[in-house]
């Protein structure tokens, strides 16, 4: 659940501005002007597995399965997103008709390793 | 996971045309759309921006939805028939959204009734619903509303034609026709006599949809 700074190896949150103006979307897309396409990236080497952006009970028992199962130490978790909310668009579609919906789970907010 | 995240040969260029080509289709997926929609014409600005100001004033919309549930709002603006019969034929083109259960739960259509300066008028506005092609003379009309208006000076007039579209976004066709007339002392409905008319009739639906993707997804 950390943003990602130049030079982060570990599982972090990397944002992108998408400006529909910059993809010539901006003819049908009449709000908001762009959106956040941010997306995880990094390492999730195993002593953080399942740990920012996760419970950490969630952490603790990962840690116990791995010792109890003598998984390969080089094994490495996944950086993927924890938390993201909805986007709200107000759009025409074909038919020059306004359509105002919410598209869920748009945009991630935090990362974390499974 | 654990791959070097980094595509070797990107540039900051080609990185950022990856990145364009993921948001592109983030949105169309997250619309269900195949591909963006090509504007048929385009909506005067100060049309949709007029809409959108009553989209605003019909109050908030209802708390969030459930999880797995999908809110939509739609504003239509209406086309003139030509009919031989007196009144108004309005045409609206409500392309149902992607998904297949839709329900709609509230429709409304504005209408701009113009009242000679200073002048206190009852217009009576009668709505129905032509089902089927054809003028109004020879297809069946179901009438949906109407209602004496008290109008003093022009205003906007919402109209609730919920049961004309019956739960869905009208016909299979997706168009949605309806007869207007207008009785009263010296009053009269804007209609939409060509696409620039900043007070052309509109409709704005509210629908909701389950959403058997996110659904999934959350389990």
């Amino acid at each position: 659940s950390l943003r990602c700074s130049r030079d982060s190896a570990l599982c972090c949150r990397r944002d992108h501005y998408v400006d529909f103006r910059a993809i010539g979307w901006n003819d049908w897309i009449i709000s908001p002007e762009g959106y956040q396409l941010n997306y995880c990236v990094g390492q999730c080497p195993l002593h953080v597995a399942g740990s920012p952006g996760m419970a950490s009970s969630f952490h603790s028992a990962v840690l116990s399965l791995v010792k109890a199962n003598n998984v390969r130490t080089a094994a490495h978790s996944c950086c993927v997103p924890t938390r993201r909310r909805p986007l709200s668009l107000l759009y025409f579609d074909r038919n020059s008709n306004i359509v105002k919906t919410d598209i869920p789970d748009m945009i991630v907010d935090a990362c974390g390793c499974s | 996971c654990g791959a070097a995240e980094r595509c070797p040969s990107c540039g900051a260029g080609t990185e950022r045309r990856l990145l364009e080509e993921a948001a592109k289709r983030q949105l169309l997926d997250g619309l269900r759309l195949r591909e963006r929609p090509r504007i048929a014409h385009a909506v005067p600005r100060v049309a949709v921006a007029r809409a959108l100001r009553r989209l605003q004033a019909d109050g908030p919309r209802r708390g969030d939805p459930p999880e797995d549930e999908r809110r939509f709002e739609i504003i239509s603006f209406a086309e003139e028939e030509p009919t031989s019969s007196p009144g108004t034929v309005l045409r609206f083109h409500l392309s149902p959204p992607p998904d297949r259960d839709v329900r709609v739960v509230q429709a409304r259509l504005w209408l701009y009734v113009r009242v000679p300066r200073g002048a206190v008028t009852n217009v009576t506005v009668s709505i129905s619903l032509l089902e089927g092609r054809g003028d109004v003379g020879g297809v069946r009309r179901v009438s949906l509303s109407a209602r004496r208006v008290s109008a003093r000076g022009s205003g906007w007039r919402t109209f609730s034609i919920l049961p004309a579209l019956r739960g869905s976004f009208g016909p299979e066709s997706g168009t949605l026709r309806l007869h207007l007339q207008s009785s009263g002392d010296g009053g009269g409905i804007v209609a939409a006599s060509n696409a620039t008319q900043p007070r052309r009739p509109f409709l704005v639906a509210a629908a909701s949809s389950r959403d058997p993707q996110h659904r999934v997804a959350k389990r």
